[in-house]
């Protein structure tokens, strides 16, 4: 990231709209441009107020089309979207009213991410040369899913610190439902940190679970917080020693929490001689604490304290657990047990009894309703009507 | 979406660098007297910046770069282009 030298002495910051775009809802704008704004105090203690009318305030937005009394003019639709002063030279964010300005679509320009930008601009941050930080130049697209960058985060907190005024003092916001998740609640995998929190990895997004869904702020992309793994996951577990351990195609990586721990990726086969590449899932079994690898019909079980670590009479059938279907897409444990994932559903493993336990509602159970909080899916059992 | 495939001329590409901060502001009158060199070292300076190959070429993934919506902000922001002051 680039700071450009200056900064708000205040943290406590007013703005105002003085001109609106031409083909947007006033409410819808002043939504959006909230939204922009949030994404600067979510992780610092900046605190952005809007004002109207004639007031005195510290950042000015304008929609302008050509020449706007600047001495920079416009250039109507494409090249230039918008800019923006640094905080030493005012502080007030332009935007080109000749862009096709949108909200929530694939369409136009989308305004909320680059007016969160410009804004960064407002702030005292320069281009980045990070291509996926928000603060490099060129407009990427819409992205559903947008999230900052490490690198923007790290910038903005150079300049006004970290977010002390956390919603850590206050009540968590209650535990939110994903539209994605609960639309499509097959995920690529799931794994507990060291710290024993559940993640869930999707393409190139990842979500935090709490007790009851999923962790408000989420998803955010992979890539941001375990910088050079690949999205697109096929299994992931946590050790004993602490260690992540992912895997996708014949390649795997460790991390010690988000830090690459070496020079990675190396070859499965070369790191977990004996099980095969393009693995369904990975867990740490609670009935052993063995690694247990699943892959189509199959399963292996790795002991890196054996000599082999696989014993020659694997693979068995995913069979053997009684009531587990194959393939699945996921396997983790939580408190306990061990549980296993295929699209829609899931299953609690009784080690003991060494089948899907009995519980009511039975399993298979909606994955949507009981691990991402969505309250529209089936609280039952899966597979029958009641 | 990014432009398919661009033709930019030297001198459009001149005042891109200019407006992004890569070359001092050109003043019309002697803006033909851009070296070859500092055109150059500026594509090839935004080029780094952009994470793209380094030639100092005018090539198609840069043209395509320099075609594409963005920020009217400098790259380059420093004490001496110092980015926007407020008239």
């Amino acid at each position: 990231y680039a700071l450009q030298g200056s900064r708000w002495r205040t943290k406590n910051l007013t703005y105002k709209i003085s001109k609106y775009p031409t083909g947007l809802n006033k409410q819808e704008v002043d939504k959006e441009i909230a939204n922009a704004f949030n994404v600067w105090s979510g992780e610092t203690d900046l605190t952005f107020t809007r004002k109207k009318g004639h007031e005195n305030v510290h950042i000015e937005i304008r929609f302008e089309v050509g020449e706007h009394g600047d001495g920079d003019p416009f250039d109507g639709p494409g090249g230039t979207l918008a800019h923006a002063y640094f905080p030493v030279y005012g502080g007030d964010a332009h935007f080109d009213d000749a862009e096709r300005w949108t909200i929530r679509s694939y369409r136009g320009t989308n305004l909320f991410q680059v007016a969160a930008h410009e804004f960064g601009h407002s702030l005292g941050l320069s281009h980045s040369d990070v291509k996926s930080a928000l603060m490099a130049p060129f407009y990427r697209g819409y992205d559903p899913h947008f999230t900052l960058d490490q690198d923007d985060i790290s910038a903005i907190q150079a300049l006004y610190g970290t977010k002390t005024n956390s919603r850590r003092s206050q009540p968590l916001p209650p535990a939110e439902e994903d539209p994605e998740l609960c639309k499509d609640p097959k995920v690529d995998t799931m794994f507990d940190t060291k710290d024993g929190e559940i993640i869930v990895f999707k393409g190139k997004y990842y979500w935090k679970l709490t007790d009851n869904g999923v962790a408000s702020g989420y998803p955010r992309r992979i890539s941001s917080t375990w910088k050079e793994l690949p999205a697109n996951i096929d299994a992931a577990f946590t050790y004993r020693n602490g260690k992540t351990y992912f895997f996708k195609g014949t390649q795997y990586w460790r991390y010690i929490n988000t830090t690459m721990d070496g020079d990675y990726p190396k070859e499965i086969s070369d790191g977990f001689t004996g099980i095969p590449d393009n693995i369904d899932a990975a867990t740490v079994w609670t009935g052993n604490g063995k690694i247990y690898f699943y892959k189509g019909t199959k399963f292996w079980r790795f002991d890196p304290a054996s000599k082999p670590p696989v014993r020659s009479n694997y693979p068995k059938l995913i069979q053997n657990w009684e009531g587990i279907p194959n393939p699945i897409n996921a396997a983790v444990t939580y408190k306990g047990y061990t549980y296993f994932f295929q699209d829609n559903a899931y299953y609690r493993f009784n080690d003991r009894q060494f089948k899907v336990d009995d519980a009511n509602p039975a399993f298979p159970r909606s994955t949507a309703y009981w691990w991402f909080g969505c309250k529209s899916a089936s609280r039952g059992t899966l597979g029958n009507d009641h | 979406a990014v432009p398919t495939n661009v033709v930019i001329s030297d001198t459009t590409a001149a005042n891109y660098l200019a407006q992004y901060g890569y070359l001092p502001p050109i003043n019309p009158e002697n803006g033909a007297f851009l070296s070859e060199e500092k055109l150059t070292a500026a594509i090839e300076e935004f080029q780094a910046f952009a994470g793209l190959n380094i030639t100092g070429e005018l090539n198609d993934e840069t043209a395509k770069l320099m075609a594409t919506p963005r920020c009217g902000v400098k790259d380059k922001v420093g004490p001496a282009a110092d980015g926007r002051s407020k008239r």
